[in-house]
């Protein structure tokens, strides 16, 4: 564990923690795309089917409870929780998440370090995170304005992604560690989607306006 | 070998 890895695990924390208090303090989902959280749901639980066959510490044992849980718990809300459900913006929401899914997994029954279940299973969840915010960006640039606490959910889900290539980086030098190329390059794809929209997020922070994404 | 198949990230 170093530095920057906690940073990343601190920041997707914090990212999760913003996105529950949004939910829980307006009672609303406005903003947030369902279908971004599904895939999230999909990714940790695909990734971490390690967690009833490995044990690595309490700390990685902990973070991936409560990434399922919440991902769980934030698709249930949006689905089913009598108030927040109608704020959900159905219309501004409409990206073919499954479509993701579908070449995400195929692309993890070809590309991936060893043939088995775990592994296959593993590939597919870092292709999967690595799209996974599409639907989401795509939903914010619909509804042009951007509230506060969705814009910070994107920023920290941003940062925690960021945080993690520093550690590869800190890993290789400092452990020699090599970090697999299946995560570096899709860990790569994924900061890098989100280039534009932290573009944005500074130009509004430097003016200390509102978050606006173009058309 | 079994080292090396632990993904030990998040």
């Amino acid at each position: 564990m170093n530095v920057f890895r906690f940073a990343g695990d601190m920041t997707h924390l914090i990212s999760i923690l913003v996105l529950l208090l949004k939910i829980y303090t307006t009672k609303s989902c406005s903003g947030i795309s369902l279908k971004t959280q599904e895939l999230y749901a999909v990714v940790f639980v695909t990734r971490y089917l390690d967690l009833v066959t490995d044990f690595i510490s309490v700390y990685n044992t902990v973070m991936k409870v409560v990434f399922i849980s919440s991902s769980l718990a934030i698709v249930w809300c949006i689905r089913r929780h009598k108030v927040v459900r109608r704020s959900y913006d159905k219309e501004l929401d409409t990206f073919r998440h499954w479509l993701l899914v579908g070449a995400c997994a195929v692309l993890a029954l070809v590309v991936h370090e060893k043939f088995s279940f775990q592994e296959v299973c593993w590939a597919f969840s870092i292709y999967l995170e690595a799209v996974a915010i599409l639907p989401q960006l795509v939903l914010l640039q619909r509804s042009g304005n951007v509230d506060n606490l969705t814009g910070q959910y994107v920023f920290f889900l941003g940062a925690y992604r960021a945080f993690y290539i520093l550690n590869w980086i800190y890993r290789y030098y400092s452990e020699q560690h090599f970090t697999r190329w299946i995560s570096c390059v899709s860990g790569i794809v994924q900061t890098a989607l989100y280039a534009d929209f932290f573009y944005y997020y500074f130009i509004s922070w430097k003016n200390n306006s509102k978050l606006q994404l173009p058309a | 070998e079994k080292e090396d198949e632990i993904h030990d990230e998040l």
